[in-house]
């Protein structure tokens, strides 16, 4: 289970970007690769969120979610018809 | 869908917004499992061109071509399903289309209900007949498949928002849902809260979890919750037993009719070979005990439909389906491949206890076709989750409640009315019921408000939507709970029955700005980096020296929590509790008085409310009341309900109470 990948939703405090990035995308990838070099990014959000989804293991999560700037890192979760 | 619209007053000649006087520019975004565009549903003649600043697009696929897929009407198609295979493995695209394409109905029926174009002739087998037609009539729809037969991915669902608010939608429509979780945790509720504050109105399904309390979904301030309640409309199917009697179900099985003289009837808890045959579970029944009968079996676990299927191919001839305790008596139509209807848990017994004692045990089922004009209705739907609001118990959910139960609808040609893979029939309408077919009827709804009023907000619309609602019958009576048989209360039914022709003019709204709900945030003691996560990072934090509070929220409904006094020395003292509110008049200089009325099993509220009335001399002046609850203490779990309304005589503005003691 501890090197499983899941989806997870990384939020960011756009407003803690370091000055080296000019794009925001291109500063949720340095974070994804501070902690893992094989980590699919999924998507990045920035009109209803601020952030990223990327697949990460148990351990990865935990370490991003330390990282300066992450809001939180939410496991994917299943929403259903109703 | 055909006959809600008529429900909703709608299809008088005076519409809402005369056709003719303007092109809609609403964009309803739909997240769901996706569209069949051929459906007729989305013809778009008499629609003007694409508003010049939408910037969505339909995307191409294997099976989707935007060319032929999209026109004025379906504006936007997308599809979502990175989570979705980042949690279950690629998609199978022999099963499903990673397209925009709808494999499952369920979108097509809910984009259809909200905006879809008019189609005369429109039926289900011949059922439910009349002309099919979305609420907001000329509203253009953009579908964003984020549904997949796995379920619906946060990830996926956040991106289609993500896309959906920067493509242009007006309004959000999402029949679907999670449990009940804090808000900075649910992506719908971040999702929802970003759209808000780009002017997006989100409206939600409540969820299919009642009739038990605290079961609902997507609880936040900023979303439209919506409940379901049935319509004036109904399948009946009469089960007529060999010793005379007959009991009234539902059905809409359409093919070879049962002899109208009765035939052997079974209890399937008798004809089987396994512990839960009386839910003639697939390979559970025995076919020589069954062959040339009527079966009776009981809900639960599989499908209604797949009951059904077992009964036929274990050779019965027809099937009465009863409720359980679960359902009670709410009755939801099925289009069955096999003579069957479904009859109340009350009948069920009878019947099951005549099929044990009879010697020879007969019975038929005679189908009554569409009957319209049935009394009393709405009634609140059993399966409609309900409140208090587990998340913030002092923001009274749902919010309304509207038509969920056996609405017809567009539906994929994928699969047949019954999603059985051995269904081969293809319909182009279906009859389904759910929070899933409420939401998107108040999201059309909100469409239409949106039309009418371009420059209100999403709370604005709500509100107007909220106040004007009802919950009482032409004559008086409370509207009925079909999970209890009583009158419903603000947690079954929040404000009560949406009425648009009512909400286009409400003459006063409670409205909110994205500021108020941070400030509720506050109230709910949410740290700043929460209340980043949710708001985008706005570098907002809370005031040490502000007393926040939920109840300062101007929400149109109050729910009023009292604490059950603890102490057996001040169990005589009383509680108060005080709310502000601010209302905008949203119509011509008026004078609004008002009234409260409140009631409590067990104790008595006094409501007092500050100043009475309100004296508005122009369009859009703002004023603000307090409201004074004072009330004994009572054991702990009691609850009441009440309203509060004011009026100038040709606006009533009402706002539902609803209180608990803990």
């Amino acid at each position: 289970a501890a090197t499983r990948r899941a989806s997870y939703i990384v939020h960011m405090a756009k407003t803690q970007m370091p000055a080296r990035f000019t794009e925001h995308s291109h500063w949720y990838d340095a974070s994804l690769r501070s902690i893992s070099d094989s980590a699919d990014m999924l998507y990045t959000y920035d009109t209803v969120a601020h952030g990223f989804a990327a697949r990460l293991t148990p351990a990865e999560a935990r370490n991003l979610a330390r990282r300066p700037g992450v809001l939180s890192v939410l496991p994917d979760t299943t929403y259903h018809l109703h | 869908t055909t006959r809600t619209p008529e429900f909703l007053g709608l299809d008088v000649a005076d519409e809402l917004v005369p056709e003719s006087s303007t092109t809609s520019d609403v964009v309803v975004g739909v997240l769901d499992t996706g569209v069949w565009p051929e459906r007729n549903s989305f013809d778009d003649t008499g629609l003007g061109p694409i508003p010049a600043v939408w910037k969505g697009e339909c995307v191409a696929a294997k099976d989707f071509d935007p060319a032929k897929s999209c026109n004025r009407k379906l504006i936007g198609a997308r599809f979502f399903s990175k989570g979705y295979e980042s949690s279950m493995g690629p998609i199978d695209e022999s099963h499903e289309s990673k397209s925009p394409r709808d494999a499952d109905g369920h979108g097509t029926h809910t984009s259809t209900t909200a905006a879809g174009s008019a189609v005369s002739d429109a039926s289900l087998l011949g059922y439910a007949t009349g002309t099919a037609r979305g609420m907001a009539l000329r509203a253009r729809i953009a579908v964003y498949k984020v549904c997949w037969t796995g379920g619906c991915f946060s990830s996926d669902i956040l991106a289609a928002m993500d896309a959906a608010v920067n493509d242009g939608c007006h309004i959000l429509s999402l029949s679907l849902g999670g449990g009940a979780t804090d808000y900075y945790r649910d992506s719908v509720a971040i999702g929802a809260f970003n759209a808000m504050e780009s002017g997006v109105l989100v409206s939600c399904s409540a969820g299919n979890a009642g009739p038990g309390a605290a079961t609902l979904s997507n609880l936040a301030p900023w979303i439209t919750t919506v409940g379901a309640g049935t319509i004036d409309r109904d399948f009946p199917a009469y089960v007529v037993l060999g010793n005379g009697k007959n009991y009234t179900g539902v059905s809409l099985y359409s093919g070879k009719l049962l002899s109208s003289t009765p035939i052997p009837l079974i209890y399937a808890g008798n004809a089987t070979n396994s512990s839960n045959g009386n839910l003639c579970m697939p390979g559970t029944l025995v076919p020589e005990k069954v062959a040339g009968k009527v079966v009776l079996c009981e809900r639960g676990i599989n499908a209604r439909v797949q009951k059904g299927m077992v009964v036929k191919d274990a050779g019965g001839a027809g099937m009465v389906l009863a409720n359980t305790a679960t359902n009670s008596e709410e009755l939801v139509a099925d289009a069955h491949l096999l003579p069957a209807t479904l009859i109340g848990e009350k009948a069920g017994n009878v019947i099951k206890a005549y099929a044990l004692s009879d010697p020879n045990p007969t019975a038929t089922i005679i189908f009554g076709g569409t009957k319209v004009g049935v009394r009393p209705s709405p009634v609140v739907a059993a399966f409609s989750s309900r409140g208090p609001n587990a998340v913030t118990p002092e923001i009274l959910k749902p919010d309304l409640i509207a038509p969920g139960v056996n609405i017809l609808a567009g539906w994929t040609g994928a699969i047949g009315p019954t999603g059985l893979t051995t269904d081969s029939r293809r319909v182009e309408f279906n009859i389904i019921s759910g929070t899933s077919m409420s939401c998107p009827h108040v999201s059309g709804l909100a469409a239409l408000l949106k039309e009418e009023h371009p420059d209100w907000s999403p709370a604005a619309i709500k509100s107007a939507l909220m106040t004007t609602a009802y919950v009482t019958y032409p004559g008086g009576d409370g509207i009925l709970d079909i999970a209890t048989g009583q009158a419903a209360t603000p947690f079954d039914f929040g404000a009560g029955h949406a009425d648009p022709k009512s909400a286009v003019d409400p003459g006063l709204i409670y409205d909110l700005t994205p500021e108020d709900y941070l400030e509720f945030l506050c109230a709910i003691d949410y740290t700043s980096l929460q209340i980043a996560a949710i708001s985008k990072d706005r570098n907002y934090s809370c005031d040490a020296r502000k007393n926040y509070s939920v109840s300062k929220l101007n929400y149109p409904s109050f729910s009023v929590a009292f604490a059950t006094a603890s102490g057996s020395a001040d169990k005589g003292a009383t509680a108060t509790v005080v709310h502000e509110r601010t209302v905008t008049n949203v119509g011509p200089p008026a004078t609004y008085k008002s009234t409260a009325t409140a009631k409590v099993d067990g104790g008595e509220v006094q409501i007092s409310v500050e100043p009475a009335v309100l004296n508005f001399t122009e369009t859009g002046e703002k004023k603000s009341y307090t409201v004074k609850f004072t009330a004994p203490s009572l054991p702990s779990g009691s609850s009441g309900s009440g309203r509060l309304e004011w009026s100038d005589g040709k606006h009533t503005v009402a706002s539902a109470l609803a209180f608990t003691w803990t």
